[in-house]
């Protein structure tokens, strides 16, 4: 076994330099790491596990990756290893990523980001790949569906001193902010995006296309108490049918509020039943400009 | 003071806080 | 609003510059602070000694245009454009914004037809993307568009530098809101008191039909 094991590692070690990345994963898997002929310590088979997760995801193999990882996972705990810890965390961050699971991959690499510097990986970690982890966040936050997770991972993102000086930063501040993302910065971030995180959706469009809309609307709703169709498809770049069925779509799943008038094409943002409700805002927004002042005014000892 | 009197302008303009037809009836 | 907040930071770094300039160098100051991104507060400046000295001399130009961007509008220019220097397009943008927060300052609606006359923006997308990008998503409008009545309806909007006259126009209003909010607490009061008297009676009432009612029982047994 132990002449098996040597041998599978170096035809791997072949396969990886001539960049056969599943042909050497294979080559890995082959190693019985459940032998009972022969000691195998977990650390061995952690390294292995990773090992072979990692080149499964360069031909980007999610699907064997996980199952590897989730292997690992077993045994992350038992082996206190920084270094290989450090991998685990970066390959499980990445296959959530190519799974398109963009929320927990988004938190993944957070933590992956915030990764402290110690003696023993000082050399492998440097600002640049903490920096990478960050922006990888920022991605897939900006990717995954609108919902109350996204939101707060939005905050402590756009919160997060580091992020202003990525190059991403305007974007994410436009998303934080629910503001209209323009076609020309959209086009700019999917410059930048994974060959997966690009990929069509079944109903045709990108994963990004459909994250941007949605997101796109919800900001129109904040900006119009009504609009009609024909001009927000102009504003968000596409068919005015196409806005209407997604407008219906996303009133009907509860995630945003309004009704349609197909008659006159338009989409009334907010139920007039609110009108009290925002005027209860607008005075507590009074009130609050009013103790600003004054707070100010004592402020200047006045 | 400038700054004081400029939020003070902003301030008194925030009232009434809504204007419309619909609010006068729902307020009513 | 949260952009009245930075105006005094970003007006003093001019005030600075200016008290150490006179003439050419505080016509220049005039022009940075114009065009300045974020800045649509200029009384400061305007009180600052070297600023007040260019009236008469021959950066008086200078002078008239600071008091346009800190009390006119778009169309105040240009029916005095002759006597201004020309603008360049981040002033024209400034005052186009400046425009609008003096348009709210009178009108919690502000109908499409009177904005786009008032800004010289015809076309009805260009005037949507420069509300929302230049006045709401800068931060010196609150408001809301409606397309099916062709309007702003405003929310809330930055203040601008005070005009003379105003000052009473603000203090009437506010000696208003005091009036009309002592009258409502006093009414609230009258209320309240009303409502405990009517509970106390009421209280009363049925203490005594209770009691009517043990005195009734007491004797049938």
């Amino acid at each position: 076994e132990d002449q098996v094991s040597t041998i599978r590692e170096g035809v791997a070690s072949i396969y990886e330099r001539d960049e056969e990345w599943t042909q050497a994963a294979q080559m890995l898997s082959g190693i019985d790491l459940d032998t009972g002929m022969r000691v195998v310590d977990d650390r061995y088979k952690l390294e292995k596990c990773i090992h072979i997760a990692m080149l499964y995801l360069q031909d980007d193999d999610a699907v064997n990756a996980e199952t590897f990882i989730k292997k690992a996972s077993f045994l992350v705990n038992s082996c206190k290893e920084e270094a290989l810890e450090l991998q685990y965390k970066v390959c499980y961050a990445r296959i959530l990523d190519a799974k398109r699971k963009f929320q927990e991959a988004a938190l993944r690499y957070y933590e992956l980001s915030q990764w402290e510097k110690t003696n023993t990986v000082a050399n492998r970690v440097d600002e640049g790949d903490l920096q990478q982890a960050l922006t990888a966040a920022v991605t897939c936050t900006i990717l995954a569906g609108a919902g109350p997770q996204r939101s707060r991972m939005l905050a402590t993102l756009y919160k997060d001193e580091r992020c202003a000086a990525l190059p991403v930063y305007p974007i994410l501040q436009k998303v934080y902010l629910e503001r209209i993302l323009r076609q020309a910065e959209v086009a700019a971030f999917a410059q930048d995006l994974k060959p997966h995180q690009q990929a069509l959706t079944a109903d045709g469009s990108t994963v990004l296309a459909r994250a941007v809309i949605e997101h796109n609307l919800l900001s129109a709703s904040k900006l119009y108490t009504n609009i009609t169709f024909l001009e927000l498809g102009a504003l968000l770049g596409i068919a005015p049918d196409k806005a209407e069925r997604i407008a219906a779509r996303m009133v009907a799943q509860d995630r945003m509020k309004g009704s349609i008038d197909q008659v006159e094409g338009i989409i009334q943002f907010e139920t007039e039943t609110e009108e009290i409700k925002q005027w209860d805002h607008q005075i507590a927004a009074v009130c609050f400009a009013v103790n600003g002042i004054l707070d100010n005014m004592q402020k200047k000892g006045m | 003071d400038h700054s004081l009197l400029r939020q003070v302008s902003s301030l008194v303009r925030r009232l009434p806080a809504i204007d419309s037809a619909h609010f006068r009836e729902e307020f009513l | 609003m949260e952009v009245e907040g930075r105006q005094v930071a970003l007006v003093e770094q001019f005030v600075l510059l200016a008290k150490n300039v006179r003439g050419r160098g505080a016509a220049e100051i005039v022009k940075q602070a114009t065009c300045e991104p974020g800045l649509f507060a200029f009384g400061e400046l305007l009180d600052t000694p070297s600023i007040q000295e260019l009236q008469g001399s021959e950066h008086a130009a200078a002078l008239d245009l600071l008091r346009l961007f800190a009390h006119g509008t778009w169309t105040d220019y240009k029916n005095h454009a002759s006597s201004l220097p020309p603008l360049t397009p981040p002033q024209i943008l400034k005052l186009k914004q400046l425009t609008v927060m003096s348009l709210a300052e009178n009108s919690k609606t502000l109908p499409y037809d009177l904005l786009s006359n008032e800004l010289d923006i015809s076309n009805t997308r260009e005037l949507e993307d420069f509300v929302i990008n230049d006045c709401m998503y800068t931060g010196i409008l609150d408001a809301k568009l409606d397309q099916r009545q062709r309007r702003v309806e405003v929310q809330a909007s930055a203040g601008r530098d005070i005009r003379p006259g105003q000052l009473q126009i603000m203090a009437g209003a506010l000696e208003d809101w005091l009036k009309t909010s002592e009258e409502l607490l006093q009414t609230i009061q009258e209320k309240v008191t009303y409502a405990e008297r009517l509970s106390e009676e009421h209280r009363k009432h049925k203490a005594e039909v209770d009691a009517r009612k043990d005195e009734a029982t007491k004797s049938l047994k």
